[in-house]
């Protein structure tokens, strides 16, 4: 199964 | 002070409804490099850029970096009240919790000014390294979103997988299931129309349609799409703005639990 992953799992605020 | 004027009001109309049903607010900010915007969608899955570079205004004053936040629903009903010829000018005070859009007629025979409430938006950005991609697909935007509006009647996701072969467009539901592969095609008669996958490694992602499809609101923005794509990594939906700048989405993908 795949479970939608969100943006900030990836991107850090700068 | 801010005053910005756009001559192709049409634009700044494309460029909200692309936007207003992915984000519901957003900080709009002015400063040398252009007028921008960064705002993730509610469910943290998409992150819109927007970038209008100065030259593209006929006339671009800010005399300081301002943010304005903006409802983007409300910013977008004011708009609506535009021709798509209309001149589109933007002014604000400093200090002013309001912003003025001023429409004028291309034969300036009409003249309209829409004041509207700005808001306090707490908004972090974040940073997006530059990479280097496994694929980058350019293809007509209109031919992108017919195949994703296509396989949203059949799937709730899509996987983009780009090989040798091309670009896959995958999708399986209830009712069964739809493939469609993109060729390389540069033998066209406009530049436009040409389907150019350049491609470092094979790569497979997946996405929710009902993301893509929202994303597929810019087309009219532009006759291209550029797609770059990385293996477990948010795809890059960038819709060039002709001389002016871009719009760009990152659409995280779904990944094994």
């Amino acid at each position: 199964t795949q479970k939608q992953s969100t943006i900030t799992s990836f991107f850090t605020k700068r | 002070m801010l005053e910005l004027r756009l001559v192709q009001g049409g634009l700044l109309k494309k460029v909200l409804e692309s936007i207003k049903d992915l984000v519901n607010d957003a900080n709009f900010d002015c400063s040398a490099t252009g007028f921008s915007l960064q705002a993730m969608d509610s469910s943290q899955v998409a992150v819109v850029a927007l970038l209008l570079r100065p030259e593209g205004f006929e006339r671009y004053w800010c005399d300081r970096n301002i943010s304005m936040g903006m409802n983007l629903n409300n910013m977008a009903k004011m708009l609506k009240c535009a021709g798509n010829d209309d001149i589109i000018t933007l002014k604000a005070e400093d200090g002013s919790d309001t912003v003025t859009f001023m429409f004028e007629s291309p034969t300036q025979d009409k003249i309209a000014d829409f004041e509207m409430k700005l808001m306090d938006i707490n908004s972090e950005r974040l940073g997006f390294p530059e990479a280097d991609y496994h694929a980058i697909v350019r293809m007509p935007s209109s031919e992108f979103a017919r195949i994703c509006k296509d396989l949203s009647s059949i799937g709730n996701t899509v996987v983009i997988s780009v090989t040798k072969e091309g670009v896959r467009f995958s999708t399986r539901g209830d009712i069964g299931t739809a493939n469609v592969v993109c060729r390389q095609n540069t033998a066209v008669d406009k530049p436009e129309e040409a389907t150019i996958i350049e491609m470092n490694e094979p790569v497979s992602l997946t996405f929710g349609l009902r993301y893509m499809n929202s994303l597929t609101k810019a087309t009219p923005l532009s006759n291209t799409v550029t797609l770059s794509l990385s293996s477990g990594l948010p795809a890059v939906v960038e819709y060039r703005i002709a001389e002016m700048g871009y719009i760009r989405f990152y659409l995280a993908p779904k990944i094994e639990e």
